[in-house]
């Protein structure tokens, strides 16, 4: 219903200024509703500023900060209404290691309330990992879970 | 942890049924190119229901029961099971315990199960409909789609709002 | 080398006049993201006379004009040079040495030059013809494009090959 | 021209198979000239099978075997009609460790006949570069070339 749709709307809004700050440590982002195909089914427009920059679209942003931008309403939208599980298939891969950085922290301020599984090359991001899972094709063409690391001895941040 | 149980077997390169245990805290999963990482990822999005095999790299949806490799010889059937714990009721139904199994046949003919119980797929969507998993699931992010939100048309991204209100 | 020099000003994040020497071997560009690594890149396709700006992430084609940051006001034209080794002859051009530039004013206007003499689009698009860097050039892989040629349909790779040959 | 086209197509294939071998370190490669719209204009299909395995389709392949495919390619044009100048941006972000070093040493072998510029976020890749520029945006929203290491101690291999 459209009430449900505009509070949605509303709240994840408030939701994804808050995370672009906190990601981009600074910097302005906002989402705005605009005269769609028809005012019932409105489309939903992106502005994000990283700190110091004045871009004139969203399109000009580089290519680790338009995953950046992605992540930020991902996690706007989990603040509304988490999701039990979510499964990230390398979604690390263009990010630099400051960024990395930044992720992996926002990803563990959720680990309460959703389940979380990374698929990743990146070596900074198994740090943060509690369990790892190598998979490896010692047989080629037929895929083996290699070992189990249970709660790896988790650095306390 | 939600998700308890993932058991994969004949789905893709995993030839030989293989168990994954999840637990507290966050899962990463590591290894070689091509060695099977995204073929866990389409495993899960295959038993929750996906009925559209490109979004699972496939021409057509016998692409993913195991076709075989240089020593093993092509398999007739995939089969994926996933075990959620349902305690805090997330999932509306009764049990404590809820397994979700897929299978599918060389034949093209398709089997859910819900707690070994045969059942539609529609009673297996049902499920997942309140949770960011259902239709248009924004908490499963595919291999470089990480910035497809930020590249939709602004009309496009209204469907990620609506799966979430 | 093949390129000697390349000179950025005014063009993207570059509001400063920023100049690259190239030499023997392979050079790599390193930095965090958004400090401007693809921007080169788009320098590079710019100034062999690009003319789609969607190929630039730009909505229009003045967006690669500087357009300021928190100290900086936005600038009036962006400006690229290239400077290319010809003493092997591979460009169709009596010069041994050869500098193309590009100019963009605000206003829409923009200027070409072969070694500091206006000159037309065609002219330079027309040095490049035999180079590969051509109409649809195989040696410039964008950002996240790598996959394009195995992901694109049959009829759609015929192109590489006809610029091949 | 048609000839011209043929003749084109004819060599590329046959490098195609030899560079896939190469990096791949096995397995088989093949490009094949399909009926398109019209005969005037055939469309080319790719087929690869990475050592042990049994595709049915090049969509099936992963993320970083499908990269690969696309650097053999570029490689086995280059072969056939080299091109003085390369710009590659990030095109090493999804190959794990040791495809990254295949990858190398096969740029490596062309960088005789071809002069590469190569964007990467890859500390592996940058051993390999003769030349390293760093970018930097100490002030925000203006970019600043950093320094230039010249003929880097590049390690003999
Ligand atoms: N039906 C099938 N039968 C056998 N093997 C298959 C089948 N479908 C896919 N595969 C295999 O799965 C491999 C791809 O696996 P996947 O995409 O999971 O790799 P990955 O670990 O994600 O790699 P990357 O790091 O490159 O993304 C293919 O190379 C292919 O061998
Ligand atoms: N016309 C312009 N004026 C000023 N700045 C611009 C302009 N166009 C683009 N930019 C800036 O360029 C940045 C993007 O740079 P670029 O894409 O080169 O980053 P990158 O180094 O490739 O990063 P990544 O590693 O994430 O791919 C944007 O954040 C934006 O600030
Ligand atoms: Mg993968
Ligand atoms: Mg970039």
């Amino acid at each position: 219903s459209k009430e449900l749709f505009d509070k949605t709307f509303a709240e994840v809004s408030t939701n994804f200024t808050a995370i672009v700050k906190n990601l981009f440590e600074g910097g302005t982002g906002a989402l705005k509703l605009t005269n769609g195909a028809s005012p019932q089914e409105p489309g939903v427009e992106i502005s994000v500023q990283p700190p110091g920059k004045r871009l004139q679209s969203i399109s000009l942003l580089s290519g680790g900060e338009k995953a950046l931008v992605s992540i930020c309403l991902l996690f706007a939208i989990f603040l509304h209404k988490p999701s039990p599980f979510c499964v990230l298939d390398e979604i690390d891969a263009s990010l630099d290691e400051a960024n990395v950085g930044r992720f992996n922290k926002l990803l563990n301020s959720f680990a309460g309330k959703t389940q979380f599984i990374l698929i990743t090359h990146n070596k900074l991001t198994i740090t943060y990992a509690s369990t790892l899972y190598g998979i490896t094709m010692e047989v080629p063409g037929v895929s083996k879970l290699l070992s189990v690391q249970l709660e790896k001895m988790v650095n306390s941040e | 942890p939600f998700f308890k149980k993932l058991t994969i077997f004949g789905f893709k390169s995993f030839a030989e049924k293989t168990t994954f245990k999840f637990h507290e805290g966050f899962t990463a999963i590591v290894g070689p190119n091509g060695c099977g990482k995204s073929n866990i990822y389409d495993a899960i999005r295959w038993v929750l229901g996906e009925q559209n095999s490109y979004l699972l790299r496939c021409p057509s949806m016998t692409n993913v029961i195991f076709n075989g490799s240089a020593d093993q010889k092509p398999l007739g059937v995939a089969e994926v099971s996933l075990t959620i714990g349902n305690s805090s009721k997330i999932l509306p139904i009764e049990f404590n315990e809820v397994t979700i199994t897929r299978r599918l046949y060389r034949s093209g003919e398709s089997e859910y199960l819900l707690n070994k119980a045969p059942c539609r797929l529609k009673d297996i969507t049902h499920l997942f409909l309140d949770t960011g998993l259902g239709h248009s699931p924004y908490s499963l992010i595919e291999q470089n789609k990480v910035d497809f939100i930020v590249n939709s048309k602004s009309q496009e991204r209204r469907a990620i709002f609506e799966e979430a209100a």
